[in-house]
């Protein structure tokens, strides 16, 4: 899957991929 | 935890005793959201366990585009509830081996 990478100003990296289908609707 | 429809786990197993730890969150359920949710993804990042405040996070992911502000409470609870968890899973593992 995709994945991008955003940076916020504080230095955090926040990396987006794609939601676990699996896992989406866990009990 | 509450079930706020934002869901965070964690994205790497657990030593135990690494400080910062890899989680991962995304939006189970956006209708439980004030905002309008962009459909962006599972988001990852690192959280230091002690120096580091859940609700702190969820401002910078506001900041960055990922939620509105309206939803900050919620999205800072979800991670506050992952990692208390976290936490309580730590102590349960250490006073189990004593």
């Amino acid at each position: 899957g995709e994945t991008a990478q955003v940076v916020h100003s504080a230095g955090r990296k926040f990396i987006v991929s794609p939601v676990p289908e699996a896992r989406l609707k866990e009990p | 935890a509450e079930d706020t429809g934002v869901r965070v786990e964690l994205n790497e197993e657990d030593d135990g005793e690494k400080v910062s730890i890899a989680l991962k969150l995304w939006v189970e359920d956006p209708k439980k959201l004030k905002g309008k949710y962009k459909d962006t993804g599972a988001i990852e990042f690192t959280f230091d366990l002690v120096n580091e405040v859940p609700e702190v996070v969820a401002q910078e992911m506001v900041e960055s585009g990922f939620f509105l502000d309206c939803d900050v409470k919620v999205v800072g609870k979800s991670i506050r509830d992952r990692v208390a968890l976290i936490k309580w899973r730590r102590e349960r593992t250490v006073s189990s081996g004593n």
